[in-house]
C-alpha cells in the first residue's frame, strides 16, 4: 500500500 | 530514516539553535526578521497539528516540540524581551507578510491532497514555509553588515530543505512510498529562493570577506 511518506517527516 | 533526512533535521535544528544562541547570549536580534520568525511559528503550528493525535516516534515528537518551542520563544524574545526588543529594527523589517499568508491559504484551499482541515492546514504550512524566508532575505539586503550568526542561520535554514530533497529522491528509489508532488514543488521552490543567498554566502566564505547581499 502506498502510504504518503510525509506523515513521518518534519 | 536515511542519512539525508537525518542531516536535514540536524541542519534545521542547528539553524534554530544558532539563532536562539545569538539572541539569548548577546541579547540582540539585529539583522533578524521578526516577520520571518512569526511565519515560521505559524508554519510549525499548522504543520504539527498531528503532534497529539499521531505518534510516529519519540524522535519525531521531540523534534516537533523543539521546533515549536524554539520558533515561538524566538518570536517572544524579539517582541517582549526588554533588552532584545530594543535591537529589533522594525523600520527595516517592513515586508508585508500578510501578503504571503493569504495567497498560501488560498492556494491550500484549492490545491491539496484531500479537503480536510488537517490536510489543508498541512498544505498551507508547506506553501508558507517555501516563502517564509523572504522577509529575512529582504532585511539582509537592507542590513549593510550581516553578522556571522545571522548569515549562518539563513544558510543552515536553506540547506535543511535542500537535504530533504535528497531524502525524497533517496526514498523514491528505495521505498514503496511516494512523495506527493505538492511536497516536491514546495521544497524545490523553497530551496531555489535561497539560491542567490547561497551564491553570495559561498563567495564571501571563499574570498574571506564579510557577507553582503546586493541591494
Amino acid at each position: 500500500d502506498k502510504m504518503n511518506m510525509r506523515k513521518d517527516e518534519l | 530514516m536515511n542519512i539525508f533526512r537525518l542531516a536535514g533535521d540536524m541542519t534545521h535544528l542547528a539553524s534554530v539553535l544558532v539563532l536562539l544562541l545569538k539572541i539569548h547570549t548577546i541579547k540582540s536580534c539585529a539583522g533578524v526578521s521578526l516577520k520571518t520568525q512569526e511565519l515560521y511559528a505559524l508554519v510549525f503550528a499548522t504543520r504539527y497539528l498531528d503532534i497529539v493525535t499521531d505518534f510516529i516516534s519519540v524522535y519525531n515528537t521531540v523534534m516537533k516540540l523543539i521546533f515549536l518551542g524554539s520558533s515561538f520563544s524566538i518570536v517572544w524574545y524579539i517582541r517582549h524581551h526588554r533588552v532584545v526588543r530594543r535591537s529589533y529594527d522594525k523600520d527595516q523589517d517592513t515586508f508585508r507578510h500578510y501578503l504571503l499568508m493569504i495567497p498560501c491559504m488560498l492556494l491550500a484551499l484549492f490545491v491539496h491532497e484531500k479537503f480536510t482541515f488537517k490536510e489543508v492546514m498541512w498544505t498551507f504550512s508547506l506553501y508558507l514555509e517555501a516563502v517564509a524566508i523572504l522577509p529575512q532575505l529582504v532585511l539582509l539586503q537592507r542590513t549593510r553588515n550581516i553578522d556571522n550568526l545571522t548569515g549562518q542561520y539563513v544558510f543552515l535554514l536553506g540547506a535543511y530543505r535542500g537535504l530533504y530533497i535528497f531524502n525524497w529522491i533517496y526514498r523514491y528509489f528505495t521505498e514503496p512510498h511516494f512523495v506527493h508532488w505538492i511536497t516536491w514543488i514546495a521544497g524545490v521552490v523553497q530551496t531555489l529562493l535561497y539560491a542567490d543567498f547561497f551564491y553570495y554566502y559561498f563567495e564571501s566564505w571563499k574570498n574571506n570577506v564579510r557577507l553582503q547581499l546586493p541591494a
